[in-house]
């Protein structure tokens, strides 16, 4: 039940979107953040074969089977997390990167990320002015659960607060920011680590990519939380 | 021939600042490659940063032991071009037929030129984003293909005042980069302002077909005993015929060490 095979014709030099029909579990082992439980992963392999050739290509990834909810608390003003249904507490962290010279090295990610679970956190957030972080980051939190809050590249210093203010109009090219923006979702999707987008620190993007980045990272119509109360939202 | 997935371009690139550099990169890739890591040619360290690579080779101090950063010019003050670097390596890649070979590069900060084998190809701006070029027409077939790519540093680099500050003078808002470069209440000034081939540089062989950015996502139900994994892919057919594929998905867990549940 957990393999499937589809066969699909391609014109010559085309460019196709697939959806495979959905793979069905019951009761998968669930993928949990730090001190919640563990974190399993399952691998998941693709590969096509093309009639004539043979194998043409082929991929895989982790992948880890949870829920991640959240939303402003009212009453505090703060934001509060559900993973799988449960309440956690968020034990954060703030990380800019692990090197100012960029020398990003995969033990050193290893290093790092298990440092702050074994300080017992269980998020740890990317801030805005500093890197979307590389995918041997994300895999590190996948594997010591811990949970990221990711930023995009807008922070209130250099992008309307400031001494002296600084302008809120963001960068100068919006239709790269909001490319960087959609190739960097690509590229780091999914990761069962990978909590929460956000557009800036201490400060909201530009309106027009604010919207964009809304627009963009909401849920699929499918995936949204219908009045069955035992369909689910995922992130 | 090679087989198909990715390898990793890590090992044996030599870097030198542009300046210093007199001939142009169809030359670079074609009739006078850097042989050695003689001047002006460095080791350099890519993934990473031009100065990360003049702190590998002691042509500056390591900017984050004592005040060592405040000896390094600033890219305010030597101009952009004194950070504008090439990097340089060769590879081999020998394909059969009906193979497809991109060149990939996670991410260079902030723009660059990319010379194959003579041929060019311009790599526009931005730090957070990924660029793949078909080189399959490009490559050699025998023996070694010569890549050199010239990096420059962001637009606008910006000057640090000399009170410091969050960001400096906010210029780097102008760009799509990391802003942190200008300097904050916990960071020196990076010099170079990170300018750099500063993550994983590749190669991936495929057949006709090629799968892009595939993507998964998982619904729950019955209080997660039921539980669906939704995927979907991008195909690439860069053969001149249509392609019959047969594409598979599986998904497995590793019960203990080398027994896989399928």
């Amino acid at each position: 039940e957990h393999l499937e095979t589809q066969h699909v014709s391609i014109s010559p030099g085309a460019n196709i979107h697939y959806t495979f029909p959905q793979l069905y579990f019951y009761k998968p082992n669930l993928w949990w953040p730090n001190g919640m439980g563990k974190q399993h992963l399952y691998n998941v392999e693709i590969t096509v074969d093309v009639q004539g050739y043979g194998e043409s290509d082929t991929w895989s990834h982790h992948f880890g089977f949870r829920k991640i909810e959240s939303h402003i608390d009212s009453a505090t003003g703060g934001r509060l997390f559900k993973v799988n249904g449960q309440p956690i507490f968020i034990r954060g962290g703030n990380w800019i990167l692990s090197d100012g010279l960029l020398r990003l090295s995969k033990e050193r990610y290893k290093t790092d990320i298990r440092f702050h679970a074994d300080m017992n956190f269980n998020m740890m957030r990317c801030w805005g002015g500093g890197l979307a972080e590389r995918p041997e980051f994300y895999h590190y939190c996948d594997l010591y659960g811990l949970l990221v809050w990711q930023e995009f590249w807008i922070t209130g210093d250099c992008d309307g607060r400031g001494d002296p203010v600084s302008n809120p109009n963001g960068p100068l090219d919006h239709d790269l920011f909001l490319l960087c923006a959609r190739d960097t979702i690509k590229l780091l999707r999914n990761h069962p680590s990978l909590a929460l987008w956000v557009g800036g620190n201490e400060q909201v993007p530009p309106p027009d990519i604010n919207a964009a980045l809304k627009n963009d990272l909401q849920l699929h119509p499918y995936f949204v939380k219908s009045n069955d109360s035992d369909t689910s939202a995922i992130t | 021939m090679v087989e198909i997935g990715k390898i990793v371009l890590d090992t044996g690139w030599l870097a030198a600042r542009s300046t210093e550099v007199e001939v142009n990169g169809v030359e670079l890739t074609t009739t006078r490659p850097p042989t050695q890591p003689e001047s002006p040619w460095m080791e350099a360290v890519v993934p990473g940063t031009v100065l990360g690579t003049l702190v590998k080779n002691k042509l500056v101090p390591d900017p984050f032991y004592g005040l060592e950063n405040e000896s390094i010019i600033d890219i305010a003050d030597s101009g952009r071009e004194h950070y504008t670097f090439w990097f340089f390596t060769t590879f081999d890649c020998k394909l059969s037929n009906n193979q497809h070979v991109d060149l990939n590069f996670r991410a260079i900060n902030y723009s660059a030129e990319v010379y194959l084998n003579g041929h060019k190809e311009v790599l526009p701006k931005g730090m957070f984003r990924r660029h793949s070029i078909d080189i399959t027409d490009i490559l050699h077939p025998d023996g070694q293909n010569l890549l050199a790519v010239l990096v420059y540093p962001p637009d606008h680099p910006g000057r640090i005042p000399p009170q410091g500050g969050q960001g400096g003078d906010h210029e780097i808002g102008k760009d799509v980069a990391a802003q942190y470069v200008e300097g904050w209440d916990w960071m020196t000034p990076i010099r170079d302002r990170n300018t750099g081939i500063w993550d994983e540089v590749s190669i991936t062989v495929t057949g006709p077909v090629k799968i892009v950015d595939p993507h998964l996502a998982s619904t729950f139900f019955d209080g997660y005993k039921r539980v669906y994994l939704h995927s979907t892919i991008e195909l690439v057919n860069k053969s001149a015929w249509v392609a019959e594929c047969s594409l598979n998905i599986q998904v497995s867990t590793e019960l203990e060490e080398n027994t896989f549940l399928i």
